[in-house]
């Protein structure tokens, strides 16, 4: 773009890959450490015999902590806090989860099918008490697919704030505004992918990406709904009220 | 605002 300078790109890509590594939750060095612990086969077995309601109220949980995290992500993105609240709201609600799926690759093991859950890696199987098996396998396949894009921290901050100002959100009230960020975004993206040499197709791929998370996201508010219809009093009163708010 | 009550406190909490 004419209007954006390539020193605005980088002063940019600079502001969001500090506001991701400052709200990402785990450093990679951290969940490097961390990376040989699997859960032991009892331990499996163990959230395996979970009651249904115990173990989503426990994926409730993470998923609001991480959201918490994501909040913070969107609060330090230049311009976010300038949209007006319904619009912060509207986006948030919207991109939360989508931003936890794209950084949850950061926390998957590719070579183990794991992911970092609960203080310890956890295969697909550890979820199963949840009886969503199909949307577990899609996550995961999900997060296979985005670890194969070896994305860089800087690359990831990117687009994940790409994936936050997505423009098309319904009852925006001020599109035209979150459309400038999501536009200056994807400049900081195509900017970065050019300076690390990063192969033409791989914004392509990304924007591919935009469509599995929606998939993800509400297949995520189907299975809630379907528990909702059963078990209405542990979503009521044992989740956690931010939670309520976003897929409520 | 009083559906997203947590939501609009969080976002109005200063960035620490």
């Amino acid at each position: 773009s004419p209007t954006v300078s390539m020193a605005e790109l980088d002063h940019q890509v600079q502001l969001i890959s500090k506001s991701h590594l400052e709200t990402c939750q785990y450093l990679r060095e951290e969940l490097q450490q961390m990376s040989w612990q699997n859960f032991l086969q009892d331990e499996v077995e163990s959230y395996q015999s979970k009651p249904r309601e115990v173990m989503w109220q426990l994926c409730a949980v993470k998923i609001t902590e991480a959201i918490q995290y994501v909040v913070e992500f969107a609060k330090r993105i230049d311009g976010f806090m300038d949209l007006c609240q319904n619009d912060q709201i509207v986006l948030l609600k919207a991109g939360s989860l989508e931003v936890i799926f794209v950084r949850m690759c950061r926390m998957f093991d590719s070579q183990n099918n794991t992911v970092f859950f609960d203080g310890k890696f956890a295969g697909p199987d550890v979820f199963r008490a949840l009886g969503c098996d199909d949307l577990i396998s899609s996550v995961f396949d999900f997060a296979k697919s985005m670890c194969s894009l070896h994305l860089s921290e800087d690359e990831l901050a990117l687009f994940s704030a790409f994936v936050l100002l997505s423009a098309d959100r319904s009852w925006l009230q001020e599109k035209l505004q979150v459309e400038k960020l999501q536009q200056k975004t994807q400049l900081a993206l195509q900017h970065v992918l050019q300076k690390n040499q990063r192969e033409d197709g791989l914004l392509h791929k990304l924007r591919c990406k935009v469509s599995a998370l929606r998939s993800l996201c509400s297949r995520h508010t189907e299975k809630l709904s379907a528990f909702r219809a059963v078990y209405p009093d542990i979503v009521g009163t044992h989740f956690p009220p931010l939670y309520k708010e976003l897929f409520g | 605002k009083e559906k997203h009550k947590i939501l609009h406190q969080l976002l109005q909490n200063s960035t620490s």
